[in-house]
């Protein structure tokens, strides 16, 4: 199961339509301070359903949609698409061979989750990640200055990253 | 339930000291549950798990005495270990080696070929020698407009096939 | 008391917008006091300190939604204008620069060769660029013995004249 | 006033004596990871009175001494001093031209400090400091991984900052 792509538009700093195209092997993604890497990071967090802002290094939920720049106004709705490439079927519940997951806000109003275009629960989006081994407390993604916190954490909180790994 | 947590355990451990001898050469790294009391007010029902580290030529070491660089080594090690144990698709790693010297990125970059093939790697840094790692480059790029940018390339590694020859 | 600090907050505001030029080339910081009730359930008698950001290009940015990078080089101008405004004799900084790239690193070490002749500053660092700044170098290295030696070399800064003259 | 030497022994990862003579202008000290440049800032600290172990990367009081190595045991006892140079005379009260502060502790024991080789109590030593613009939540030391800490803080946290200065 190999993530394919992560399209973003409105989110953060990608006000215009950008597709971030994930070849086989090890992506490596690099650039200046402040160029937008960790944004790209968010985007794959929001897209998988992240309720927290605070995960995202937003206060409220809206700070994620472009906030305008130089001649350029605010966007009035961003969206994340996150294409996975499904050709090993271990998403078994469906039957498609390539999945696109899409999260779109409009500003001041509520989430929306597609699987495949079909809109769908936000509920039904995370149970089908979890089931390929995504979400779950993304134990996947670490972001930034958060590697230490395996070390500095709890031994129960590392037996809990363990037991939901199990 | 506990069966299963006792064999994923068994296997993470198994990862941790494997992982660790190549984060830690000529050292050491384990993993152990905590007895019943070990960490004060126990619900006594289910130990924790803890972490121990010996870096080369060092003692066994209080986590909290070690240093940067080595505490993100053991939290390396131990992201690891949990991926061999029990693979997710992907890993999203944002500049998890900030704190590494250059020799310990190495090694780190040494990690990542190793596994490339078992898992999905997304490496964000702003090291030169992260990218060494690369099977492909993504470069992000902020204008004075605000706005970000992206560019990619794929990295030929012809000198993997010398490394393995 | 409370003329002190006026006078205080008054010459750090200055500093403060100084420095962040100089980390922010084309942005702006500054700081101001918060109004009385805009942290929530303040007690009223004492505004808090709050910073604003606007690296170039872009518009006043929520702390918290700033870079990694660009929240260390926010950090780094506070303390400078803390300093500049009420010295301390010396400043002992740890890898406070580990996000930065290597054009904000330059700007770091500018800033220290800037005011080295102002406070004592003693940086800990594992990057290359950061040497740039330094009048003398200490290195620590610990041998298979697990104990810390230390050996010490003055720098010679002959670029130093040719970039002041 | 110009801190020119720190000497260390048994503190830490340096358990035999060690000067760390520090001349005038930056200095920068660099080295591998676990090589023993934080052991050196915790030392700083350390002899300038603190009593928090945390503060140190430690558990207890003891965790400071050296804890021993290959073919080599454990400190009984240590000592770090540091030496400045008053050549200003900010120093008020005292009237050398050098200061040597002073802290030691043995295993199991109490601390101990001196200035210029007589025991004082702690409280005189952080006056001395004080006055001098050292010590007071230690603002001119910024330890590893906590220089965003400023910008997390709340503005209370960072009015106190300004109004210790002042
Ligand atoms: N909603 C938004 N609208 C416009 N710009 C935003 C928004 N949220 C964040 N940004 C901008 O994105 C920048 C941060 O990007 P990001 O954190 O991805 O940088 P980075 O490449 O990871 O840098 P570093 O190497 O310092 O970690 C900030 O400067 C901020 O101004
Ligand atoms: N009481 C002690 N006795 C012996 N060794 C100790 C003691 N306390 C800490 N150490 C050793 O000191 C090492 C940490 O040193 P330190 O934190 O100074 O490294 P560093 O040079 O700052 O590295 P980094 O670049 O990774 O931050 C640890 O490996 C630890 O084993
Ligand atoms: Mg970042
Ligand atoms: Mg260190």
């Amino acid at each position: 199961m190999h993530l394919s792509a992560i399209k973003l538009r409105g989110f953060k700093s990608f006000p215009e339509p950008v597709e971030v195209r994930l070849e086989r092997g090890v992506a490596v993604v690099v650039g200046p301070n402040g160029s937008g890497k960790s944004n790209v990071s968010d985007a794959l967090l929001w897209a998988s359903g992240s309720l927290s802002p605070s995960e995202l290094r937003a206060e409220k939920p809206d700070d994620v949609l472009f906030a305008g720049a130089a001649g350029r106004p605010a966007a009035d709705w961003c969206e994340v698409e996150l294409l996975f490439d499904n050709a090993d079927g271990q998403f078994t519940e469906l039957e498609f061979s390539e999945i696109a997951i899409t999260r779109r806000l409009h500003r001041g109003g509520e989430g929306q989750y597609l699987v495949n275009k079909a809109t769908v629960r936000r509920t039904d989006l995370v149970e089908l990640l979890a089931d390929v081994g995504l979400g779950g407390g993304h134990s996947s993604v670490i972001g930034q200055g958060r590697v230490e916190e395996i070390l500095s954490s709890k031994p129960e909180q590392r037996r809990a990253l363990l037991e939901e790994a199990a | 339930v506990e069966r299963r947590f006792e064999e994923t355990f068994g296997a993470v451990q198994q990862h941790f000291a494997d992982v660790a001898e190549t984060l830690f050469p000529g050292g050491e790294g384990r993993l152990r549950l905590s007895e019943p009391d070990e960490d004060g007010p126990d619900d006594g029902s289910e130990p924790g798990v803890e972490i121990e580290l010996r870096p080369a030529g060092k003692r066994v070491t209080k986590l909290s005495l070690l240093s940067g660089g080595e505490k993100a080594l053991g939290a390396i090690s131990f992201l690891f270990a949990l991926f061999l144990a029990r693979p997710c698709p992907f890993y999203l790693l944002d500049e998890v080696e900030a704190a590494l010297d250059d020799t310990n990125i190495g090694r780190f970059v040494e990690l990542l070929r190793r596994y490339a093939d078992r898992a999905q790697f997304i490496v964000i840094t702003h090291q030169k020698r992260t990218m060494e790692a690369a099977d492909s480059l993504y470069g992000v790029t902020m204008g004075a407009d605000g706005v970000s940018q992206l560019v990619s390339r794929r990295v030929p590694r012809a000198s993997r096939q010398a490394a393995v020859a």
